[in-house]
């Protein structure tokens, strides 16, 4: 999926983006 | 640093000269949490080291919906993991 964004009143700003598939811990 | 279950990396290398760095987030472990994480993506955000907190920021992302309130202390602990090791190794790379 596309990256989203989403910004906190205080201003930060937050980027979310898949996570590659090798950071992902086996279940 | 303990295994939270929530890792959080640099998002870009770190040349250990701005006070600002990017920092990216996301869930291990989902079982290690106690509510259901928002979404199972990487968060990307910058830290300032000299201004910020890691509690400030896991209040923000609780806020903004992406963890349950119920992990905000864990999530401020993988931050100040992270924080913790980036100023350890910037001490080591350029001594007062």
């Amino acid at each position: 999926s596309a990256n989203t964004q989403v910004v906190h009143s205080a201003g930060r700003r937050f980027i979310v983006s898949p996570v590659p598939e090798s950071r992902l811990r086996e279940p | 640093a303990e295994d939270t279950g929530v890792r959080v990396e640099l998002a870009e290398e770190d040349h250990g000269r701005k006070s600002t760095i990017a920092l990216r987030l996301w869930v291990e472990d989902p079982k290690k949490l106690k509510g259901k994480p928002k979404d199972n993506g990487a968060i990307e955000f910058t830290f300032d080291l000299e201004k910020e907190s890691p509690d400030d920021v896991a209040q923000e992302m609780v806020e903004s919906g992406f963890f349950h309130e119920l992990d905000m202390k864990i999530v401020a602990k993988s931050i100040r993991d992270r924080v913790a090791l980036i100023q350890w190794r910037r001490e080591r790379m350029c001594p007062e």
